[in-house]
């Protein structure tokens, strides 16, 4: 995930986190 | 399709295609005389096709809340009246107007303008030029009696008249009864299969994206009847053409160029699936979500299919 471009890690951490 | 067609597609996208800028920040909405303001929302703007315009999209949002809240109605014909997409930057707001409608943005991030991945170029041009075999599948004027459209075509089928028929189709498109109704899938893949038969490889690819997309029209919606609705993805294998190229081509976006029949993430991600070749998409989808050469509204298209997936 350290490999994402902002957005995406954002997008994913809350996709995970619901 | 010769190698010219793929050839021209490639070059059009490469002189008209740009890619699609995300905004993160704060949105003031000033429509339909309402006013509403919503923090951290990542928008996407993309630059419309032969136009001075942009399509603007919510794409997500802190809540469910925040997102029904930030949501446009109208997402197309916004015409940008203070700042430049092309020297946009953090803590630069812009405002967007259209009629007596304005959207302020005031981003906090703002995604780099960028080159554009001839890898993901190619897999884009590699549909369009498919699908642009074929002119598109149905005329602007339909049937005004449904039924005896219906009655015609079979008579058509019967009679082995095939031109006959694919004009009947063209312009008989079945009215779902609700959202769990298959005849209007039913009676594209039909059309689908006439096509296929006559040997039109665009007719066939399009009308496949609107069963795989579960476009059809209908007097009611529900994601019940979208999750009962096959994709038929299957099909695609056996047209011979590079089926983890055309299904990752529908992955990528860019704007100021338009194609036939684009695809919802979720139906995507389903067709990815029933095509049975989920695993070698995936491995190609995580190296673009890492690829830094290529733009990131793509790299967060493929992060959520690949998620999603």
């Amino acid at each position: 995930e350290e490999e994402l471009p902002p957005i995406a890690r954002l997008w994913l951490a809350r996709h995970h986190a619901k | 399709p010769g190698m010219a067609q793929f050839q021209s597609a490639y070059e059009q996208a490469d002189r008209q295609a740009k890619p699609i800028r995300l905004v993160q920040g704060r949105i003031v909405k000033e429509v339909d005389g309402g006013h509403v303001e919503v923090d951290d929302v990542v928008l996407s703007v993309e630059r419309e096709v032969e136009a001075e315009t942009y399509a603007l999209r919510v794409e997500f949002a802190e809540t469910d809340d925040a997102y029904s809240e930030a949501r446009l109605g109208s997402r197309s014909g916004w015409m940008l009246v203070t700042g430049s997409m092309e020297r946009a930057e953090a803590g630069v707001p812009f405002v967007f107007e259209k009629g007596a409608s304005r959207i302020r943005i005031e981003p906090a991030y703002v995604s780099p303008a960028g080159r554009l991945l001839m890898e993901a170029l190619d897999a884009w041009a590699y549909v369009a030029a498919l699908l642009a075999t074929d002119p598109p599948v149905y005329d602007d004027e339909r049937a005004t009696d449904e039924e005896e459209a219906g009655a015609k075509l079979a008579a058509a089928r019967a009679a082995g008249d095939k031109e006959k028929a694919l004009s009947y189709y063209r312009i008989w498109r079945p009215m779902g009864r609700c959202s769990m109704d298959s005849r209007p899938a039913q009676v594209a893949r039909e059309y689908a299969d006439l096509c296929y038969d006559m040997g039109k490889l665009g007719c066939f690819l399009q009308l496949q994206l609107r069963i795989m997309g579960d476009q059809f029209d209908r007097v009611a919606y529900s994601s019940y009847g979208e999750a009962a609705h096959a994709t038929e993805a299957e099909r695609l294998t056996e047209t011979g053409l590079d089926v983890d190229t055309f299904l990752l081509g529908l992955v990528i976006r860019f704007g100021g160029v338009s194609r036939e029949g684009e695809l919802g993430g979720y139906r995507l991600v389903r067709s990815i699936k029933e095509s049975g070749r989920a695993a070698p998409i995936a491995a190609r989808l995580a190296a673009w979500a890492e690829d830094a050469t290529l733009d990131e509204y793509n790299r967060l298209t493929a992060t959520q299919i690949l998620a999603l997936l």
